[in-house]
């Protein structure tokens, strides 16, 4: 069986929409301590992986389950949530139908076909990072944005103890430099100068779900993937996008 | 020229 219920169901939405920036489906992976899911995008460039802790949930019941959505039919459900509503989802299995239930001043319940997605396996690969950032997600957005005004690839730099998100296009460039002490970082432990460049459009896609407010933690090194991770609505979301490397 | 590497190019 599998029944959980969410306090605001907008939360949850905004998870939903994280990973159906970059997933067509996923398998979410119930168990008795909560759900999870990992899976990389059509292409192979990026990775998400998601854990929702039972703590996460107002009330949560489960044994072990791969449940397969369709996260475009999701979504569109989870853009139909109200403001109060609390939502519970459970697993009909009779019917192989998660059903999705907005409860609010009427009870609207869908009932959302299961796909035959086959958990993916994938373990986030546990990769050692030289720098890892803090910041908050409005001030790296902001960065993404200038950066996009010049070219659809950017790169993210540390050097000299500062942070770095630069992007130069035929004609012109962009830069965003943070320094230790700015009100947009948390806390930076760097380790070492570092740069790699990523598509921009996939950065767009991995931080479009936070929060200006939300705190991002960014790992980045030389040529190697970034990895971005933050909580919303009890949620740690956690994406690894490959760099684009000299051939 | 910078070309975009795969992700599962960095599963060990």
């Amino acid at each position: 069986m599998f029944k959980a219920v969410i306090s605001e169901a907008k939360e949850f939405k905004k998870i939903i929409d994280a990973a159906s920036n970059l997933l067509d489906e996923i398998c979410f992976e119930v168990s008795e301590d909560g759900i999870k899911a990992r899976a990389m995008d059509p292409s192979h460039v990026a990775l998400v992986s998601m854990d929702i802790p039972k703590e996460a949930f107002e009330e949560y019941e489960a044994d072990v389950h791969d449940i397969g959505i369709d996260l475009e039919a999701f979504k569109k459900i989870m853009n139909r949530a109200k403001a109060k509503d609390k939502l519970i989802l459970e697993l009909d299995e009779e019917k192989n139908k998660l059903n999705v239930i907005f409860k609010g001043t009427a009870r609207r319940k869908f009932a959302l076909a299961l796909y035959d997605v086959s958990s993916s396996n994938l373990q986030v690969p546990d990769i050692e990072y030289p720098n890892e950032i803090l910041i908050k997600a409005g001030a790296f957005v902001d960065a993404l944005k200038d950066a996009d005004l010049v070219n659809d690839h950017v790169a993210l730099k540390v050097d000299d103890g500062k942070f770095i998100i630069y992007a130069k296009g035929d004609l012109n460039e962009s830069e965003t430099i943070f320094e230790e002490d700015s009100e947009d970082i948390i806390s930076m432990n760097i380790g070492e100068n570092a740069r790699s460049t990523f598509n921009l459009e996939y950065l767009k896609d991995m931080t479009k779900a936070a929060s200006s407010d939300d705190i991002l933690k960014i790992c980045i090194g030389t040529d190697m993937p970034v990895k971005i991770e933050y909580d919303i609505g009890g949620a740690n979301l956690t994406f690894l996008l490959a760099p684009r490397i000299e051939s | 020229k910078k070309k975009q590497v795969k992700i599962s190019d960095f599963f060990k």
